[in-house]
């Protein structure tokens, strides 16, 4: 049995907007220690990871290993169709296996129910790098304000929706998109006197190029938290990284393009 | 130009 008290604006909810039109189905599977939930473009050029610890959800139920695949579409516009001071619980039970409902109630105690049937998701075969991974294979990381962050992948995007490329040194980090009519180029600068807000990690230069339009997607999502960490590799996909609540945390890998 | 790979060939487990 699994029960997961959501509530419109929040990072499920989030998450699910963000992937509306890369993915038909977000693959869930909850225990009682949390949530996790995975979702892959249908090109496969970039995965969005959410995961939740039980601690960090109030009201978070579940008794048993539980992997669903949920439709998104049809839980977007269940949410959307929801009033923002209702209660959302979106359940599965031993009963009704199958299929998922999503209740809603009203601070009134009137109640509208949706229910869908489960999809199949085949993600379980995506299995993403853990920390030793991550320290292993990527050369460098960089911190900084997901509201910056934000407004260059929109920039980007508007500009050069094929190419882009992010460049990182020990001195600063440039984000590079290719327009059809012109180029752009950002600069930041590591900042001596100040490493909270704006931190550059390396161990050596790294240039990595990617499709600017899946970054510009997920930085949205971002923003629910005041800091993104960008994981950058030579030979691997790009990762970008925001923590939710005290444990939860938000990745998202899109693909790198390699020059020949 | 520059060759878009997927994410099977980094994250595909077997």
């Amino acid at each position: 049995m699994l029960e997961l008290p959501l509530v419109k604006g929040d990072p499920f909810h989030h998450v699910m907007e963000a992937i509306l039109d890369l993915s038909d189905v977000a693959h869930v599977v909850c225990t009682t220690r949390g949530l996790n939930l995975l979702a892959v473009d249908t090109k496969h050029l970039a995965i969005v990871s959410l995961l939740f610890p039980a601690e960090d959800f109030k009201g978070y139920t579940c008794d048993e290993y539980i992997s669903i695949g949920i439709p998104i579409r049809d839980l977007v516009n269940a949410i959307r169709c929801g009033d923002d001071k209702d209660t959302i619980t979106l359940k599965v039970g031993e009963e009704n296996f199958g299929t998922i409902t999503l209740s809603f109630v009203s601070p009134e105690k009137n109640t509208v129910d949706y229910e869908f049937r489960l999809v199949d998701a085949k993600l379980e075969r995506f299995r993403l790098p853990d920390r030793h991974f991550l320290r292993s294979k990527y050369q460098g990381s960089v911190k900084m304000p997901s509201v910056e962050f934000r407004r260059i992948c929109k920039c980007l995007s508007n500009f050069g929706d094929e190419y882009g490329v992010i460049s990182v040194t020990d001195e600063d980090l440039t984000y590079f998109a290719k327009g059809t009519d012109g180029d752009v180029y950002v600069e930041y600068k590591q900042q001596e006197e100040d490493t909270t807000i704006f931190k550059i990690d390396v161990r050596e230069p790294v240039r990595l190029a990617f499709n600017p339009k899946y970054l510009n997607t997920f930085a949205k999502v971002f923003t629910l938290s005041g800091q993104v960490k960008l994981f950058l590799s030579k030979t691997h996909p790009l990762m970008v990284e925001c923590k939710i609540g005290q444990k939860g945390r938000i990745r998202c890998f899109v693909a790198p393009k390699v020059e020949p | 130009s520059p060759t878009q790979k997927t994410l099977d060939r980094f994250f595909h487990s077997s």
